[in-house]
């Protein structure tokens, strides 16, 4: 933790190893430091490590902010009329980073607020992940569509927008399965996912989940993900635990991809728009 | 690469031909850059430093390599020993009395219900236990990876009580050479899942209790590990998804730190992806 009274070269290891400490990458939080330091010498020192522990938040709530992060975009209550209905959002990541989680907290969320939603279980590979979905469905009371495990996804998508449409659904939601960005075939069966859903609606969102947990391997996730699909929202999952995702900041920095929600538990009420000040300073703490 | 780096550190020092307490600290330097990109604890890095420095300035400077090579081996070196590499392989724990035990725990998502299926399938004369009864569809999935793996599935007794589903499946595994728990995934700072978790412990009394944890974990691997080892004693660790590109750096700081064999790694989805941990193989995998 950082400490108290003036900001000096303890003051600095501290706040860069907190910064390590938080996954932010060893070149960030160099870099980061060194900034300060260097507005900390242009003002003529006498600063406190308190008041560039907050400098520093702000730089990185910026870099954070930049890209549109934390704008929580209106969401139409009953239907999406500035779009063509249904408003259809996709969920992609790496295993486990809670895709099927954070599909069914969207589709609630819309529910709870008047939309006519229906959950696309386009995973058809892991056991029980049709079954998974299918319970939240059940719990939150919105449409589902499914098909055989073992059926070829991009048709599960197509089956689920034109399930959609024809139920007079406000929104969409498509959960796939879990897949590395490394498994070139498995990103290209996304592509694929992708285009046939372009056929009918092309989606409105693509939801990058990554785990808060996730050390330096996130940003080449993110890269991976984003150069290939139209990746245009992240959503940082278990924010709740220790972990605090500190790689998302060169993430958005390089690729001014917005974090548009963080998940912080496994109900459907633990998903809150992404906030850049509050993640910032839980970076610095 | 780290060794063209290297290269570059050394050629631009005086007193090149020899590793010296002064062209050694931009190597370190680089290595410690290297080593936190690689997700190892910050404050593994520098303790693993200062065994670094000890060894290269104390090692025998050989006349046929550079000494960025020389520099990269006892790097590597020290990363492969600390890995485990001069120990004989951890092996299982064995019960010699009865089924074999195995606690599996871990954060969400780390891979336990797909790891206690692999492990069935790696053993043989395995049950799995399935005490996960939170997750939507996690007795479900438990089952169908049992299935795939020929071991008997061992359904709770009370969907809604862990501690007696774990003592009604120890009664119906007594035959069972191996009997395998897979349990809720679980925040180490979650108080009440983290004192379930001590109970089950209590009431299963594993030979082993292995900690899953994602290969991609970075700097609060460390964290988690000491947490869950505070709180049951850790027996095993068996890092999954090592079938992607994330150096892994969180074997080498919970290895360090707490002297937890790693055992086993998980290579793929399927049931059949596990295989045992070399460390050689992946000391050169954390260097990248
Ligand atoms: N604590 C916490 N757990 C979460 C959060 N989001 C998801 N989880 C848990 O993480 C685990 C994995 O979530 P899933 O939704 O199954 O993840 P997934 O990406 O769909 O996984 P695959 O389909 O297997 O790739 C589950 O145990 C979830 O309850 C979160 O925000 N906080
Ligand atoms: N590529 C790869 N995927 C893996 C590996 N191990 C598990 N997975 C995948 O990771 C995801 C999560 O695995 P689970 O077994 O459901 O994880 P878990 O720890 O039981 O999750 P919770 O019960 O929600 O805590 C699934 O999509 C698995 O197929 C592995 O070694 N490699
Ligand atoms: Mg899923
Ligand atoms: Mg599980």
């Amino acid at each position: 933790a950082v400490g108290r009274g003036l900001f000096d070269d303890a003051a600095a290891e501290q706040i860069e190893e907190a910064l390590i400490e938080a996954d932010i990458g060893p070149e960030i939080a160099l870099r980061l430091v060194e900034d300060v330091r260097e507005w900390v010498r242009s003002a003529g020192g006498g600063v406190t490590a308190e008041t560039v522990r907050e400098k520093i938040e702000m730089d990185i709530a910026e870099i954070l902010r930049g890209s549109g992060s934390g704008r929580s975009e209106e969401i139409p209550p009953n239907g999406n009329h500035s779009s063509e209905q249904p408003r259809v959002t996709i969920l992609v990541g790496v295993n486990g980073s809670g895709k099927t989680t954070t599909a069914a907290k969207l589709a609630a969320q819309a529910a709870a607020r008047g939309s006519r939603v229906l959950l696309g279980a386009a995973d058809t590979f892991r056991a029980a992940a049709i079954d998974q979905l299918r319970v939240w469905a059940e719990r939150i009371g919105c449409e589902f569509v499914a098909q055989d495990q073992g059926a070829d996804p991009a048709a599960v998508a197509f089956d689920a927008v034109q399930a959609g449409k024809s139920r007079g659904c406000d929104e969409v939601f498509i959960d796939t399965a879990g897949r590395l960005h490394t498994q070139t075939n498995l990103m290209a069966e996304l592509e694929k996912v992708i285009r046939v859903l372009g056929k009918i609606k092309p989606p409105d969102h693509c939801f990058l989940t990554l785990d808060a947990t996730t050390g330096r391997n996130g940003l080449q996730q993110i890269t991976t993900f984003s150069r290939s699909l139209p990746v245009d929202g992240l959503i940082v999952t278990k924010l709740d635990g220790s972990a605090r995702a500190g790689v998302v900041v060169e993430a958005v920095e390089r690729l001014k991809i917005p974090v548009r929600y963080v998940g912080v538990g496994e109900t459907v009420e633990d998903l809150m728009p992404f906030d850049p000040e509050a993640f910032a300073r839980e970076l610095v703490r | 690469t780290l060794t063209e780096r290297l290269n570059k550190t050394f050629r631009n020092l005086a007193g090149f031909g020899k590793l010296n307490e002064e062209n050694i600290q931009p190597a370190l330097r680089e290595i410690r850059v290297a080593l936190l990109e690689a997700d190892v604890h910050f404050r593994v890095v520098k303790s693993f430093l200062e065994n670094v420095k000890k060894r290269a300035l104390g090692s025998e400077v050989l006349e046929s390599v550079t000494p960025a090579d020389q520099f990269v081996k006892v790097v590597r070196d020290e990363l492969a020993r600390t890995l485990g590499a001069e120990e004989p392989p951890p092996e299982l724990r064995k019960n010699p009395a009865g089924p074999t035990r195995i606690l599996l725990c871990g954060l969400q998502g780390a891979g336990k219900t797909t790891a206690a299926a692999k492990l069935a399938h790696l053993l043989g004369k395995s049950a799995l236990v399935a005490l996960d009864l939170k997750r939507p569809g996690a007795v479900e999935q438990l089952r169908v990876m049992a299935e795939k793996v020929q071991a008997t599935f061992l359904p709770p007794a009370d969907p809604s009580d862990v501690r007696l589903s774990a003592r009604k499946a120890l009664e119906e595994g007594r035959a069972f050479e191996h009997l395998i728990f897979d349990t809720a995934g679980r925040l180490q700072i979650d108080e009440e899942l983290m004192e379930e978790l001590v109970e089950v412990a209590g009431i299963v009394k594993p030979d082993e209790i292995v900690l899953v944890l994602d290969a991609m974990t970075g700097q609060e691997a460390l964290n988690v590990a000491e947490t869950f080892h505070k709180r049951v004693p850790l027996t095993a660790l068996m890092l999954t998804k090592t079938d992607g590109d994330a150096r892994g750096g969180a074997a080498l700081s919970i290895r360090h730190v707490t002297g937890i064999p790693i055992k086993w790694i998980g290579t793929g989805e399927r049931p059949d992806a596990i295989e045992s941990f070399h460390p050689e193989r992946f000391a050169d995998r954390i260097l990248g």
